[in-house]
């Protein structure tokens, strides 16, 4: 593993000269990102709060695999606000990048992060203007979303890796998705652009180091863990999705009212394939109470352990 | 911790948690109500 | 002409800064620090609540103002309230069809 970190500026060169991504717009397959740079990603989505925040990707490619060894944050918020909030960093980007070969870390910028927060992985119309933009002049090019929000709330990391197909490319229909959900304000958005890009494949791993440091690190990380409290500290998130799923299932009652009894049977049975919406609903509320049932069980036993005296 | 405040707090963050686990029943149960009712109106159908 | 608008300005001002650090405060205590009397202090808190600039209630029999903690549970159950609506009417449209 301590090999990945290696980089061999004449290996990437012969990798960039071939432009395998020209050829076949599916190349890159898979992502295998350093516990560093997750850390770094997680971190600095945390410390954004509600506001998106964006930084760059070092490291390198092997075959059909992104190597990310490292990130740093750009000084930009609100990517989703503005149609490319990279502009306003290049010079830093520049900067950094000068820097960093100065000290003799090589490794190149291979793609970009932003949060989603409370929202979900998927790339926006803007990220996906953004992205498309990015292969045409940066190849190869990774975009990576983060949600640190559901991260807190779930207990994992969300994030996804994606790219995004050339502007005339009709991709090969590949089946549904795995499902995720998506808040009603950003549902229009999500749907539109869902067949410009794909999902790659993310792996982490850990240098020696690494694993040494984190190991280190165990007890202080299990005492943080119990002594927080999800039910409290993903509040705000949690009163979102319950007002999410109330919205929802306004629309969903229209749709019950208005829409034909036998249409959505006779839909299913040519292989639409879609959920209703009302069962769309149905899952998120079973994420949310799961997500509520976790933070409430840690209370319970800790009532139980720390609090309850012992007859 | 056994204070009075700690106590409401606790029970209020139980119940609140209980009501929303109980709310995602009702309206799981309220999708298979419909499901059942599309399944009967369409094998009874008169057309 | 203006002299009320300027007093109710510097007056919104102090009391802002008056009541930032606490949770609870008694109106006398604010009548006291304004040099006004407690009526016109519960006038301008009406106001400054109902502009959204102080989120809190005033509780007019014990003369305290509360401020922020009933506001952070409301969103919550204002939401299990609206998704509890829904799930009636749902049910209801449900009825209907059947």
């Amino acid at each position: 593993v301590d090999a990945l970190f290696k980089y061999d500026a004449a290996e990437q060169q012969l990798a960039q000269s071939c432009k395998p991504w020209l050829k076949d717009p599916h190349h890159y397959k898979h992502v295998r990102m350093s516990a560093l740079a997750l850390l770094k990603i997680a971190m600095h989505a945390r410390s954004g709060g509600n506001l998106e925040v964006m930084g760059i990707l070092q490291g390198k490619v092997v075959g059909d695999t992104f190597i990310v060894i490292d990130s740093f944050a750009l000084p930009v918020e609100g990517t989703e606000t503005r149609v490319n909030a990279q502009a306003e960093a290049y010079e830093y980007m520049v900067d950094f990048l000068d820097t960093n070969k100065a000290v003799h870390r090589p490794e190149n910028a291979v793609g970009w992060y932003h949060s989603h927060p409370g929202y979900g992985c998927w790339l926006s119309g803007i990220d996906v203007n953004t992205q498309m933009m990015n292969q045409q002049y940066q190849e190869p090019w990774l975009a990576v979303v983060v949600d640190p929000m559901r991260t807190m709330a779930a207990g994992k990391v969300e994030i996804g890796a994606f790219r995004t197909y050339p502007k005339d490319y009709k991709p090969a229909d590949e089946g549904p998705s795995e499902y995720q959900t998506i808040p009603l304000d950003k549902i229009e958005d999500f749907g539109v652009h869902a067949k410009s890009y794909y999902p790659l494949d993310i792996t982490f791993f850990k240098s020696s180091t690494d694993s040494h440091l984190l190991d280190l690190l165990w007890n202080k990380y299990w005492v943080a863990t119990l002594s927080a409290s999800p039910l409290i500290s993903n509040r705000d998130f949690a009163v979102g999705q319950i007002a999410d799923v109330a919205e929802k299932l306004e629309q969903a009652e229209g749709q019950l009212t208005h829409g034909g009894r036998l249409g959505r049977f006779v839909e299913k049975k040519k292989g639409a394939g879609d959920d209703s919406a009302l069962s769309k609903i149905c899952r998120d509320t079973s994420k949310l109470a799961a997500e509520q049932i976790k933070g409430l069980s840690t209370q319970v036993i800790k009532n139980a352990l720390f609090n309850c005296r012992l007859t | 911790c056994d204070t009075e405040a700690f106590t409401r707090e606790y029970l209020t963050e139980y119940n609140d948690t209980l009501l929303t686990l109980y709310l995602a029943a009702m309206t799981r149960g309220t999708h298979t109500a419909n499901e059942v009712v599309d399944k009967y109106v369409m094998a009874y159908d008169k057309q | 002409n203006y002299v009320e608008d300027l007093l109710k300005k510097i007056r919104t001002q102090v009391l802002l800064k008056i009541i930032q650090p606490y949770t609870r405060v008694r109106i006398p205590f604010i009548a006291a620090k304004l040099n006004i009397p407690a009526p016109d202090v519960e006038q301008l808190l009406v106001s400054l609540i109902l502009d959204g600039r102080v989120a809190g209630c005033i509780d007019q029999v014990n003369q305290i103002l509360e401020v922020g903690s009933r506001q952070e549970g409301a969103k919550r159950y204002t939401a299990l309230e609206k998704w509890a609506n829904q799930i009636g009417s749902l049910h209801a449209a449900v009825q209907n069809k059947l």
